[in-house]
């Protein structure tokens, strides 16, 4: 149990270190094992994560802007994707406080693991989308019921202008 | 393993029996605000399982069932079922596909089946427990959710990744 | 105090009635005062917030999308600012969750108050910045520091290409 | 009363003295991720007085001041200050014009001064407190706050408005 649980953390760890440069196109991050008190149980230990941009010297997780925080965030998710891919992965809006620039990056990331997890991801970012194998255009009818549209790539433009 | 396809009836807003087909690789959903995108999203976690009316956006499960609106009467039932292809044993059950099918009606009353066979709430979520749900399903507005956990709190999420 | 409390209280309920029309384009909602207990004082009072976005029923508040929670809780703000202006209101990224057709009514109603309140508007949102009197570029530089240029609208294309 | 300029000279990312002027109006303040817009905010609220490290995104004063980076030494000391047309009278001092000044060294000496003359930091929380700061700076990710807010909470705030 205790074994199994650092193996999987120490690849965890690489792994995050990895993607978070990938991510953020460079900076450094890693993950800590803390532990409260001397026994060994599991209940004792903690993981601190710490993330420094590139450019910028580390600093405490706090104070990162808010675009850092959701790729952080999401390289830790997808590192444990690749240590332990589960079958899929849901995320809603999850790139929502991203800029252009980090868009193109998570895009990519979110790329690399579809071989291995099979993503359904809501976004309003049409950068996103641009990596979709399939698209669905929800909207709200005038009966206040929910109507569903398969979408192609170059239907998106007349079809979703909200999208930015 | 992969979704294969999800069909909501009566669930939040939709009203009318909608289906997803789902491909191996990502499949976009895009909307305007209030459209029914995490809707979606609750559908999903709802069919596997879910219990946490905070993570369903509700207060009791009637909020679940679609409520009507001034052109369209509210629904007396919210459906969903998730098809998923099993042919490499992911899940516990033995067929190559699984559908799991969540039913709760107006009067309160709950039903579960797995590919059509009555079965228990414990059921679907003692099948469904590893597809790590918990922490690959993630809510609007939560992914930084992780940076603000205490140490241990962010382990016992590992642990059930790993 | 608890006359005076209760005089705001109404003309900021007129107000965030009307308000959240205007923002949503139809719908309807209200504030509500609610008591614990029997005592007249100040404490047992609360505020509940009723919405119900254009279409749909009245629901729970739990039950609205993101954009729909974020232009419920700018219409309230903006209607104690209309029956209590401040002298100026910084807003950090509050429409990131608005799809286009929201942005654009989010924009109207701050184009409304600009009159009585200064506004200092963080965003990522070109729609947003349309209305801005003066608007500032800030950018990192590779020293780690932030350095900030004053923009016109014409060069945002050239200068700001992150913007949504 | 409306802001006139905001200098911002070693406060987190602005290393060197940086100068925003307002004009009435609608400000608007664009950049990439990370880029210092929030930082911006932040200085806002700290030269008004703000004491919570929560609202800082900070944990200790320390992390206010630059930090430096491979390319460029840490500061020494952060410092804010924010001119306000003070015609209407709106602050109750006696001037057309006030600059508040914040001030805080990396061996932890504090210094407050409004138009030149040392105060202390509770003469700035009172001269400022009918700015509404507690409703009328609004922080990234906290804008439908007020939506989860008790009853009781949610009165507490409207009574500072009011
Ligand atoms: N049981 C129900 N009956 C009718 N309408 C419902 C029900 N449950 C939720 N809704 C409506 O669904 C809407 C929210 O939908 P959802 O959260 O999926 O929007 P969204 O597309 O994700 O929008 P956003 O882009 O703003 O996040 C709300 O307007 C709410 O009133
Ligand atoms: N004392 C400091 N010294 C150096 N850098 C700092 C200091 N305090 C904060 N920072 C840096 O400031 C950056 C955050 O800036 P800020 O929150 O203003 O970004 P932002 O422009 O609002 O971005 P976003 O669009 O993602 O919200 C972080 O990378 C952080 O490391
Ligand atoms: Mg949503
Ligand atoms: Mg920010």
């Amino acid at each position: 149990m205790r074994a199994n649980f650092e193996q999987t953390f120490g690849a965890v760890a690489r792994e995050f270190a990895l993607t978070f440069q990938i991510m953020f196109g460079g900076g450094s991050a890693s993950l800590e094992l803390t532990k409260t008190g001397d026994g060994g149980a599991l209940d004792d230990i903690g993981i601190e994560i710490n993330a420094r941009p590139p450019g910028k010297r580390q600093q405490n997780l706090a104070l990162l802007s808010g675009g850092e925080r959701s790729l952080t965030a999401a390289a830790l998710l997808f590192a444990i994707l690749k240590v332990k891919p589960t079958p899929f992965c849901v995320l809603d809006e999850v790139d929502a406080a991203l800029d252009e620039a980090n868009v193109a990056r998570f895009r990519a990331a979110l790329d690399d693991l579809r071989s291995t997890s099979q993503f359904v991801v809501v976004t309003h970012n049409r950068g996103t989308i641009e990596i979709a194998d399939s698209i669905y255009g929800v909207s709200m009818g005038d009966d206040s019921a929910s109507r569903v549209l398969s979408l192609r790539l170059d239907e998106l433009i007349t079809v979703a202008p909200h999208l930015r | 393993m992969h979704l294969k396809r999800l069909e909501i009836h009566g669930f939040k807003t939709f009203a009318s029996r909608t289906t997803f087909e789902f491909r191996p690789g990502v499949s976009a959903i895009v909307g305007p605000n209030g459209s029914g995108k995490s809707n979606v999203v609750d559908a999903i976690r709802w069919v596997l399982g879910e219990q946490s009316q905070a993570m369903l956006r509700s207060r009791k499960s009637e909020d679940l069932i679609f409520g009507g609106g001034s052109k369209r009467a509210a629904s007396g039932f919210a459906e969903v079922s998730l098809t998923i292809d099993n042919s490499d044993r992911t899940l516990p059950v033995a067929f190559d596909t699984v559908t799991i099918t969540r039913r709760v009606t107006r009067s309160g009353d709950h039903e579960y089946f797995i590919n059509r066979a009555k079965v228990r709430l414990r059921d679907i979520q003692e099948a469904t427990a590893t597809l790590g749900g918990s922490y690959t399903i993630i809510n609007q507005g939560l992914v930084d959710n992780v940076l603000d956990l205490r140490p241990e709190e962010r382990r016992r999420l590992f642990e059930d990744a790993a």
